[in-house]
């Protein structure tokens, strides 16, 4: 199977809509100035899968929501002395949702999508086809096209590399063992 | 469980010298250094550990702690690539694993994807290092839209581009 | 022991920000991002802890954990200057401090060592980026002669070649 | 005051005396390929310094004495099997010792040598201007200088840089105890 493409709402660093594709390419390379968005799409990619927000640098999932004003709409002067209570307010309403899409071709060539959406009250929901299935489900029919999440051993992270040379011989064990 | 255990180590550990010697190979040393598996416990390894050691061409100590920065990612690079061959996923995201790279190195590792990508083994790689994204078939840039205060993405397809370096 | 904690305190607090902002000025913000320290017990400081707040140029969060791996770097940069600043050590040795940089970020970084670079501030900086040795005034290569099996190193006055860009 | 030169014989992975001036460059760049030695000239900075062996990537001083058979003297065919026990054989004659010595000039203009020696037991001793002192001695100098080796505010060694902005308030704080 093959990820064909991505929709991003308010997810992160990317306001409302946002549609990547990856089209038919093999080897697709993501480049961008620092702090542009290029990790947050691989996090946007993670959290789809299913990964939880612990390793999306984030400590809930309200925080992966995306925050902010639109430059100019509001009054910016008074966000200078922003501390966190005020980030209810920053984020505009509160009230936002997000969701993350993955549109995915199977190996037998056909096309599904997989959706997780964050509630404004921080819970999620996994969705097949638009459809809602529970965790399992959907990390079942993952399994299926063999993308563990539990081994996550075709993601690396920004500054993981090494580690993961180095990592103990039980960590590989673990790996080896999920795999099997 | 043994057996998925024991069929699964010996697959990557037969697979991992290929791999790492493919990811140092030069024209300074065409063979390439070496990489294997050990277990600390042959009878029930799912107990035990297993160890990983790889040799830089040229070099001769096998621990991991002696490797240098450079060194260390493209071990980790072969072993990941060795364990994808066992149950292939169906692709790869990497974010900034070229960063302790020299050029050389970064080549070795573009032509390495390059060679493997395909319809079934899919590369989605965040890099800043142009040696690696101008190999890439499509580019996707990331920019950040001031006025709208977000990340915006657009791809581009190099393959429209023949005269693709 | 309170004055002389105090003392560094203000000192570094007062500079963090200047700092941040020459590394952080571009042509799009010519102004630079802001950088500060807060205490989290002001009567007995160095009983309590010291916060380190960053905001990049165009965004508005402050927390740590938010920045991106180059506007960590950044910020770590700005940090280490502005505790150098109120007591200089001689030189500093930074070993591929610009992995996670993009270019306009790493010439930012060049130019700021360039500016502050002395007698009394020495810079010893290892770096894989010829954006950033190339603005060096001496260069020391390391290879590793193979015959011998040992590192060895050349150094090079960069000064004497009058056309360095 | 600063750096001159440095002289490393048999430290990590220089094999017997080699001489690294920075002449009266103020920036100096240190360039080379992927496992050339780059950081292991760092860590011979850090270690005439007076820096502990596990902040050099190592376990005990020892190892950082060079380790190495120059190719092609001994039958290189044994090593094949080398394992930790034949570490000793490996390098030859398991004698070797091994030394860093750092030219400095003063604030003053006051050229002094600090030299830092392992012996093949792997018990290091300090020495000014060739002169035998005490660990304290030794630091003492520094300071006076404001080379300040606890609170190694200088030296980023590679990898480090992000944690430095991520670290703890009481991180932080420790730092700036030890400057003031
Ligand atoms: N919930 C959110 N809402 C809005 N912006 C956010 C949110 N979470 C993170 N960000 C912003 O995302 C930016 C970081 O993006 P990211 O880590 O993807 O950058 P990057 O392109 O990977 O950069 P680098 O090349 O430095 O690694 C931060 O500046 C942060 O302010
Ligand atoms: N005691 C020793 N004797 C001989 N060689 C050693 C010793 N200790 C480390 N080495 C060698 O030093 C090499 C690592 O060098 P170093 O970490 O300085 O590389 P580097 O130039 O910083 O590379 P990178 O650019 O990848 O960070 C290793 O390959 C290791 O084999
Ligand atoms: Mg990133
Ligand atoms: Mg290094």
């Amino acid at each position: 199977g093959r990820l064909i493409g991505l929709n991003l709402y308010n997810f992160k660093s990317y306001r409302g809509l946002n549609r990547i594709g990856f089209g038919s390419a093999n080897f697709t390379s993501i480049m961008g100035t620092n702090g542009s968005g290029k990790s947050n799409l691989m996090d946007a990619i993670s959290f789809v899968l299913g990964l939880q927000s612990n390793s999306l640098r984030s400590t809930n999932a309200k925080d992966l929501i995306y925050r902010g004003r639109v430059a100019g709409t509001d009054n910016d002067d008074d966000d200078d002395d922003m501390d966190n209570s005020d980030k209810e307010n920053y984020s505009g309403d509160g009230s936002r949702n997000a969701y993350v899409s993955a549109i995915y071709e199977t190996s037998e060539g056909e096309q599904v999508q997989f959706k997780r959406v964050i509630n404004s009250n921080g819970s999620t929901e996994y969705r097949i086809n638009e459809k809602l299935v529970t965790m399992s489900e959907y990390s079942d029919l993952l399994k299926d096209e063999n993308i563990l999440i539990k081994a996550k051993n075709f993601l690396v992270f920004q500054g993981e590399v090494e580690k993961i040379a180095a990592q103990s011989a039980k960590e590989l064990t673990n790996i080896i063992e999920i795999i099997s | 469980r043994f057996r998925l255990f024991d069929e699964a180590f010996q697959h990557i550990s037969k697979s991992i010298d290929n791999i790492y010697k493919e990811l140092t190979k030069s024209k300074v040393s065409p063979l390439g250094g070496s990489a294997y598996l050990t277990l600390s416990q042959e009878d029930e390894p799912y107990l035990g550990g297993i160890n990983f050691h790889s040799m830089p061409p040229t070099k001769r100590f096998r621990e991991m702690n002696l490797l240098s920065g450079g060194e260390k990612s493209i071990a980790a690079l072969a072993l990941l690539f060795a364990i994808h061959s066992y149950k292939p996923s169906p692709f790869f995201v990497l974010d900034e694993v070229d960063a302790a790279l020299d050029n050389a190195n970064v080549n070795r590792l573009a032509n390495y994807i390059v060679k493997n990508a395909s319809p079934t083994f899919q590369f989605i790689v965040i890099s800043l290092k142009n040696s690696l994204f101008e190999k890439a078939d499509a580019l996707v840039g990331i920019y950040r839209e001031q006025r709208l205060n977000s990340s915006k993405a657009v791809t581009l397809d190099l393959r429209n581009f023949s005269d693709k370096e």
